[in-house]
Protein backbone atom coordinates (compact mmCIF):
# COMPACT_ATOMS: atom_id res chain seq x y z
CA UNK A 1 0.00 0.00 0.00
CA UNK A 2 0.90 3.43 -0.60
CA UNK A 3 2.97 5.53 1.90
CA UNK A 4 0.40 7.69 3.92
CA UNK A 5 -0.90 11.06 2.11
CA UNK A 6 0.18 14.18 3.87
CA UNK A 7 -1.68 15.29 6.39
CA UNK A 8 -2.31 19.36 5.56
CA UNK A 9 -5.84 18.67 5.16
CA UNK A 10 -8.38 19.26 7.88
CA UNK B 1 -4.05 25.12 -0.51
CA UNK B 2 -6.86 25.34 -3.14
CA UNK B 3 -9.94 27.31 -3.74
CA UNK B 4 -11.85 24.63 -3.45
CA UNK B 5 -10.71 23.33 -0.16
CA UNK B 6 -10.68 27.20 1.56
CA UNK B 7 -14.43 27.46 0.37
CA UNK B 8 -14.95 23.41 2.09
CA UNK B 9 -13.23 24.99 4.96
CA UNK B 10 -14.91 27.77 5.48
CA UNK B 11 -18.19 25.87 4.72
CA UNK B 12 -17.52 23.79 6.98
CA UNK B 13 -16.52 26.40 9.65
CA UNK B 14 -19.65 28.44 8.45
CA UNK B 15 -22.06 25.52 9.84
CA UNK B 16 -20.51 24.86 13.05
CA UNK B 17 -20.98 28.47 13.83
CA UNK B 18 -24.38 28.62 12.20
CA UNK B 19 -25.23 25.72 14.67
CA UNK B 20 -23.46 27.29 17.95
CA UNK B 21 -25.47 30.49 17.01
CA UNK B 22 -28.71 28.52 17.11
CA UNK B 23 -28.53 27.32 20.04
CA UNK B 24 -26.98 30.27 21.95
CA UNK B 25 -29.40 32.47 20.88
CA UNK B 26 -32.76 30.35 21.03
CA UNK B 27 -31.64 28.28 23.89
CA UNK B 28 -32.93 25.23 21.68
CA UNK B 29 -31.66 22.61 19.70
CA UNK B 30 -34.27 21.00 18.45
CA UNK B 31 -34.62 19.23 15.50
CA UNK B 32 -30.69 18.64 16.10
CA UNK B 33 -29.30 15.27 16.93
CA UNK B 34 -26.77 14.95 20.03
CA UNK B 35 -25.61 11.41 18.31
CA UNK B 36 -24.26 13.10 15.30
CA UNK B 37 -22.63 16.12 16.96
CA UNK B 38 -20.99 13.28 19.76
CA UNK B 39 -19.65 11.32 16.90
CA UNK B 40 -18.40 14.55 15.41
CA UNK B 41 -15.99 15.24 18.62
CA UNK B 42 -14.58 11.78 18.40
CA UNK B 43 -13.93 12.43 14.69
CA UNK B 44 -12.15 15.54 15.66
CA UNK B 45 -10.47 14.27 18.21
CA UNK B 46 -8.83 10.96 15.98
CA UNK B 47 -8.08 13.16 13.30
CA UNK B 48 -6.05 16.24 14.98
CA UNK B 49 -3.80 13.89 17.09
CA UNK B 50 -0.89 15.05 15.12
CA UNK B 51 -2.41 18.61 16.15
CA UNK B 52 0.44 18.05 18.94
CA UNK B 53 3.09 16.21 16.46
CA UNK B 54 3.06 18.13 13.34
CA UNK B 55 2.95 22.04 12.76
CA UNK B 56 1.35 22.85 9.32
CA UNK B 57 0.83 26.49 9.13
CA UNK B 58 -1.00 28.33 11.57
CA UNK B 59 -4.36 28.46 9.50
CA UNK B 60 -4.63 24.31 10.18
CA UNK B 61 -3.46 24.45 13.62
CA UNK B 62 -5.98 27.36 14.65
CA UNK B 63 -8.74 25.52 12.36
CA UNK B 64 -8.63 21.96 14.51
CA UNK B 65 -8.61 23.80 17.27
CA UNK B 66 -12.06 25.65 16.56
CA UNK B 67 -13.63 22.68 15.52
CA UNK B 68 -12.35 20.52 18.31
CA UNK B 69 -13.54 23.21 20.41
CA UNK B 70 -16.87 23.70 18.82
CA UNK B 71 -17.96 20.55 18.32
CA UNK B 72 -17.42 19.81 22.30
CA UNK B 73 -19.23 23.19 23.09
CA UNK B 74 -21.93 21.91 21.60
CA UNK B 75 -22.42 18.32 22.54
CA UNK B 76 -22.27 20.39 26.15
CA UNK B 77 -24.60 22.72 25.14
CA UNK B 78 -26.97 19.90 24.79
CA UNK B 79 -26.00 17.51 27.52
CA UNK B 80 -25.38 20.20 30.18
CA UNK B 81 -27.12 23.54 30.07
CA UNK B 82 -30.29 23.33 31.67
CA UNK B 83 -32.64 25.16 29.71
CA UNK B 84 -31.10 23.75 26.06
CA UNK B 85 -31.37 20.17 27.46
CA UNK B 86 -35.02 20.29 27.64
CA UNK B 87 -35.10 21.10 24.21
CA UNK B 88 -33.19 18.26 22.98
CA UNK B 89 -35.34 15.95 20.78
CA UNK B 90 -34.38 12.40 23.08
CA UNK B 91 -37.53 10.33 22.21
CA UNK B 92 -36.49 11.16 17.90
CA UNK B 93 -32.61 11.02 18.43
CA UNK B 94 -32.34 6.82 18.52
CA UNK B 95 -30.08 6.30 16.53
CA UNK B 96 -27.51 3.94 18.23
CA UNK B 97 -24.55 5.98 17.15
CA UNK B 98 -22.23 3.81 19.24
CA UNK B 99 -23.01 0.73 16.51
CA UNK B 100 -20.77 2.42 14.20
CA UNK B 101 -17.69 3.13 15.89
CA UNK B 102 -16.01 -0.62 16.26
CA UNK B 103 -16.97 -1.25 12.55
CA UNK B 104 -15.48 2.17 11.48
CA UNK B 105 -12.73 0.91 13.75
CA UNK B 106 -12.46 -2.53 12.52
CA UNK B 107 -12.19 -0.96 9.06
CA UNK B 108 -9.41 1.28 9.63
CA UNK B 109 -7.30 -1.74 11.14
CA UNK B 110 -7.87 -3.39 7.92
CA UNK B 111 -8.17 -0.52 5.55
CA UNK B 112 -5.21 1.75 5.86
CA UNK B 113 -1.87 3.37 4.13
CA UNK B 114 0.44 2.75 7.29
CA UNK B 115 -0.19 0.62 10.41
CA UNK B 116 0.96 2.97 12.25
CA UNK B 117 -1.24 4.44 15.33
CA UNK B 118 -1.86 7.65 14.02
CA UNK B 119 -2.69 6.49 10.81
CA UNK B 120 -5.06 3.84 12.01
CA UNK B 121 -6.66 6.76 13.85
CA UNK B 122 -6.64 9.19 11.12
CA UNK B 123 -8.37 6.45 8.80
CA UNK B 124 -10.99 5.32 11.54
CA UNK B 125 -11.71 9.51 11.62
CA UNK B 126 -12.53 9.52 7.61
CA UNK B 127 -14.25 6.24 7.92
CA UNK B 128 -16.52 7.30 10.90
CA UNK B 129 -17.17 11.03 9.10
CA UNK B 130 -18.06 9.60 6.32
CA UNK B 131 -21.71 7.80 8.63
CA UNK B 132 -21.47 10.19 11.09
CA UNK B 133 -24.36 12.51 9.53
CA UNK B 134 -26.98 9.33 9.52
CA UNK B 135 -28.66 10.35 13.01
CA UNK B 136 -29.23 13.62 11.81
CA UNK B 137 -30.58 12.28 9.03
CA UNK B 138 -33.23 10.84 10.65
CA UNK B 139 -33.57 12.45 13.09
CA UNK B 140 -34.82 15.19 10.22
CA UNK B 141 -36.96 12.65 9.05
CA UNK B 142 -38.91 12.44 12.20
CA UNK B 143 -39.06 16.33 12.62
CA UNK B 144 -42.15 18.09 11.52
CA UNK B 145 -40.92 21.30 10.79
CA UNK B 146 -37.20 21.81 10.44
CA UNK B 147 -36.11 25.58 11.42
CA UNK B 148 -34.00 27.84 8.33
CA UNK B 149 -31.14 27.25 10.82
CA UNK B 150 -31.31 23.89 10.54
CA UNK B 151 -31.17 23.33 7.41
CA UNK B 152 -28.81 25.53 6.24
CA UNK B 153 -26.58 24.24 9.26
CA UNK B 154 -26.86 20.52 7.32
CA UNK B 155 -26.49 22.10 3.66
CA UNK B 156 -23.02 23.33 4.64
CA UNK B 157 -21.67 20.79 6.54
CA UNK B 158 -23.01 18.36 3.87
CA UNK B 159 -21.17 21.01 1.30
CA UNK B 160 -18.09 21.15 2.92
CA UNK B 161 -17.15 17.31 1.54
CA UNK B 162 -18.41 18.16 -1.42
CA UNK B 163 -15.83 20.75 -2.08
CA UNK B 164 -13.17 18.81 -0.76
CA UNK B 165 -14.07 16.09 -3.33
CA UNK B 166 -13.43 18.93 -5.82
CA UNK B 167 -9.87 19.51 -4.08
CA UNK B 168 -8.93 16.40 -4.36
CA UNK B 169 -9.03 16.32 -7.87
CA UNK B 170 -7.74 19.78 -8.15
CA UNK B 171 -4.71 18.67 -6.36
CA UNK B 172 -4.24 14.88 -8.04
CA UNK B 173 -4.33 16.98 -11.48
CA UNK B 174 -2.61 20.06 -10.64
CA UNK B 175 -0.30 19.22 -8.20
CA UNK B 176 0.42 15.54 -9.16
CA UNK B 177 -0.72 14.65 -5.63
CA UNK B 178 -1.16 10.88 -4.80
CA UNK B 179 -4.16 9.02 -5.26
CA UNK B 180 -5.48 9.13 -2.10
CA UNK B 181 -8.05 6.28 -1.94
CA UNK B 182 -9.20 6.19 1.44
CA UNK B 183 -9.97 9.83 1.79
CA UNK B 184 -11.87 10.00 -1.75
CA UNK B 185 -14.03 6.66 -1.12
CA UNK B 186 -14.76 8.04 2.12
CA UNK B 187 -15.80 11.71 1.03
CA UNK B 188 -17.76 10.34 -1.85
CA UNK B 189 -19.97 7.87 0.81
CA UNK B 190 -20.13 10.97 3.21
CA UNK B 191 -21.44 13.56 0.17
CA UNK B 192 -23.71 10.64 -1.33
CA UNK B 193 -25.67 10.11 2.24
CA UNK B 194 -26.62 13.43 1.72
CA UNK B 195 -28.10 13.59 -1.65
CA UNK B 196 -31.62 13.72 -1.11
CA UNK B 197 -31.28 15.82 1.69
CA UNK B 198 -29.82 18.02 -1.13
CA UNK B 199 -32.43 17.34 -3.47
CA UNK B 200 -35.06 18.77 -0.94
CA UNK B 201 -33.17 21.59 0.19
CA UNK B 202 -32.63 22.99 -3.08
CA UNK B 203 -36.15 22.30 -3.69
CA UNK B 204 -37.89 23.99 -0.75
CA UNK B 205 -35.12 27.11 -1.71
CA UNK B 206 -36.48 27.66 -5.53
CA UNK B 207 -39.79 26.58 -4.41
CA UNK B 208 -39.43 29.28 -1.68
CA UNK B 209 -41.26 26.68 0.72
CA UNK B 210 -40.56 24.92 4.23
CA UNK B 211 -37.97 22.29 3.96
CA UNK B 212 -39.50 18.95 4.58
CA UNK B 213 -38.19 14.82 3.90
CA UNK B 214 -39.95 12.90 3.18
CA UNK B 215 -40.39 10.46 6.39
Amino acid sequence: CQSSPVKDEL
Amino acid sequence: MNIFRLAGDMSHLLSVILLLLKIRTTKSCAGISLKTQELYVVVFLARYLNLFTRYYSFYNTVMKLVFIATSVCIVWYMRFHKVVKQTYNKDLDTFRHYVVIPPCFLLALLVHHEFTVMEVLWTFSLYLEAVAILPQLILLQRTRNIDNLTGNYIFLLGAYRALYLLNWIYRFFMEKAQARWISWISGLVQTALYADFFYYYIKSWKNNEKLKLPA
